[in-house]
């Protein structure tokens, strides 16, 4: 695992994260449900806790698709290529990509779902640059979910143990232990409106 | 464009896995040092994207396929577990065009991606 340098993180008094979706993409709750089970995965290996904004003022982390030049001076580059990137801490900055053409899976295993397709299992990025905004940066470990690339068809959600050791390395681990389902539930909370 | 499941996915989409702008990477398969090539000065730009040429080296980029690039081959070639030739062979040029993350790989020129596996080697 690695760190952006200079080992940006999230101050100890922030470990409750909103997060909030530019509302100009208008997402159905089909696909922020990859977003927040992506969280999840993180939040049951560490003390976070994600909840999400329906505002985006004062949310911790804003999250958007765009296309092509977004104005963070990063373009995209259409179909494949880059898929996403992610801002290190305390920023919290998610982009994506919004010409390609995104799975939403079901929440199966990691698996390969197509044998050729530009099809990207969305739920894989945003895991990945979930990592990112929490400090990782790639790692050389090919099963790791910050390993840089990922090929069109693919399905890679479980954290691996470099990505546990990298985050741990950071912040400790999840001070309820096994972050097990009715945990899980707790940690991860859906606000209505603005209440966070 | 969201697909919610796999069979909802339309046979034209496995056509556009070729479609992507890193392909024609794969025409420069073989190239080594000492060799100009068109759209070599295109690699350098990606690898510059990625960390691993400097804004410096990469404004005025040519086609020539120079030390600056098999450096930045070299180190690629580490960090992604690919026999280290310095040449742009089938295996690196296959894991060039895949989709990735557009952070980079290396920030002001350190990669510490395979950080740990390189420390162990030399305590070894």
């Amino acid at each position: 695992y690695s760190f952006f340098p200079g080992k940006p993180r999230w101050p100890k008094r922030k470990r409750d994260l909103t997060y909030a979706f530019v509302p100009q993409n208008n997402l159905t709750d089909e696909v922020k449900r990859v977003f927040a089970r992506a969280f999840t995965r993180w939040s049951e290996v560490t003390p976070f806790n994600f909840t999400r904004s329906e505002s985006l003022v004062g949310a911790d982390i804003v999250i958007g698709f765009f296309s092509g030049e977004h104005g963070d001076g990063e373009p995209f580059d259409g179909a494949m290529g880059t898929l996403a990137h992610a801002s290190s801490p305390p920023t919290g900055m998610l982009h994506l990509d919004s010409d390609e053409d995104w799975l939403i899976s079901d929440g199966g295993i990691s698996r390969r779902i197509l044998p050729v397709t530009s099809v990207v299992d969305l739920e894989s990025v945003v895991v990945h640059e979930i990592g990112h905004l929490l400090g990782l940066g790639h790692s050389s470990v090919e099963d790791a979910i910050m390993f840089p690339a990922i090929s069109g068809g693919d399905r890679k959600v479980e954290l691996a143990k470099d990505d546990i050791e990298g985050i741990q390395h950071l912040y400790g681990g999840n001070p309820n232990g096994d972050g097990g389902g009715e945990k899980k539930s707790s940690r991860q909370s859906e606000t209505s409106g603005g209440g966070s | 464009k969201f697909y919610t499941n796999v069979s909802s996915i339309p046979p034209l989409q496995f056509l556009n896995a070729t479609q992507n702008a890193w392909e024609t990477f794969s025409k420069l398969a073989g190239c080594h040092i000492g060799e100009k090539i068109d759209g070599l000065s295109k690699l350098k730009r990606y690898f510059h994207r990625f960390g691993y040429i400097s804004a410096a080296a990469v404004d005025n980029c040519t086609d020539d396929f120079d030390d600056v690039l098999q450096s930045a081959i070299d180190t690629y070639q580490k960090n992604f577990n690919l026999k280290v030739t310095g040449k742009l062979d089938s295996s690196t040029l296959r894991q060039i065009v895949k989709p990735r993350c557009g952070n980079p790989d290396m920030i002001d020129g350190v990669s510490e991606m395979n950080g740990g596996r390189k420390l162990r080697t030399t305590e070894r």
